[in-house]
């Protein structure tokens, strides 16, 4: 309130039990919205299927998860001075690359936000094998959207015997992604003589779709100055 | 800090949870199940000001002097938060990514006068 003297904040004493209750619900999403640099609540048309879910968090939070799904959440310490964010991103199950070899990945990202990505990794299920003993050699590019161009980022070396997850680190291919400002992601998946053995966002094997897992955090810029 | 309680109105802290189910917001924000936004309501008489949050300030002494002097009409206390904590979230995003952040100062803990 306004009041001359009085304090400058909210008030909400004037209204009736029922619609304070409204007020206070509707400033609660407000704040969290723009906390979440959000503008409005993000719309789930299609959810994650919840085995995908549970597959990906127990990945990127070993221990943390408890058994109905929900994850034990670390007490945040100095590390929120970093304003840090990870992210966990499914490839699009409805790419439709003639290759059979690439991955697509959507991200949102208001313009004026500046990313410095600390570390991220690519992780990919690949089936087993019976014919093939030997250790190969996965590798993977940063495609170009619109040409033939790519950019080799990162490759492994391993048996595809059993089926196993395995991650790539695609930390400087992402950060280049973020600097250029694009919204999708594609990658491209070469496995000389076990292609066919990568799960490619497959629809059939849900808890096996392959992730992209980033930790990034907002870069400060130059003029952050505040005056107390 | 005070909690509040139903004839208080000495600034004190006001618990006020949502359950994002209730808000049907369970469907984008993953975890926590709920956000207690509480808040800071209530006077602050005089004798009250500057206590606790800046008790051993540079500008409570001199609050202080004002006050021993009667000097009351310079001085307006307001009830505001003097501690707060973090909030971790894991949510969905509008590209249906899964993310999770730590956003500081979310929580109001204690409140008091300036």
């Amino acid at each position: 309130r306004g009041e001359p003297g009085g304090c400058a904040s909210c008030g909400t004493t004037g209204l009736a039990r029922g619609e304070q209750e409204q007020v206070l619900i509707e400033m609660a999403k407000q704040h969290i919205l723009s906390k979440l640099h959000l503008s409005e609540r993000p719309n789930i048309t299609q959810p994650v299927p919840r085995a995908t879910l549970i597959n990906a968090l127990r990945k990127l939070h070993a221990g943390r998860l408890r058994k109905d799904g929900t994850l034990e959440l670390e007490k945040p310490a100095s590390r929120l001075r970093e304003r840090g964010y990870e992210m966990v991103s499914f490839a699009d199950t409805d790419f439709s690359d003639t290759s059979k070899s690439g991955l697509a990945f959507q991200f949102s990202k208001e313009a004026d936000a500046n990313f410095q990505v600390l570390k991220s990794t690519l992780w990919l299920y690949f089936r087993s094998s019976e014919t093939i003993k030997k250790k190969v050699t996965a590798r993977l590019f940063l495609a170009s959207t619109g040409s033939s161009n790519r950019t080799f980022i990162s490759q492994k070396k391993f048996e595809v015997a059993q089926g196993s997850w395995h991650t790539f680190v695609v930390t400087q291919g992402v950060q280049a992604f973020f600097d250029r400002g694009d919204k999708r992601l594609q990658l491209e998946v070469e496995c000389q003589g076990c292609q066919n053995l990568a799960v490619l966002g497959s629809q059939s094997e849900p808890s096996r779709q392959p992730f992209l897992v980033a930790q990034v955090r907002l870069r400060e810029d130059g003029h952050n100055i505040r005056k107390r | 800090s005070l909690d509040c309680d139903a004839n208080g109105s000495v600034c004190c802290k006001n618990d006020f949870y949502i359950k994002f189910r209730d808000i049907d917001w369970q469907d984008w924000i993953i975890a926590p199940e709920g956000y207690h936004m509480n808040y800071c309501m209530g006077q602050c008489p005089q004798h009250l000001a500057g206590s606790p949050g800046i008790a051993s300030s540079f500008h409570a002494a001199v609050l202080n002097q004002l006050k021993a002097n009667g000097i009351h009409t310079a001085v307006s206390s307001c009830c505001v938060p003097t501690q707060r904590r973090p909030l971790s979230m894991l949510y969905f995003d509008s590209t249906q990514n899964i993310v999770k952040t730590d956003i500081p100062d979310m929580i109001v803990e204690a409140c008091g006068c300036t």
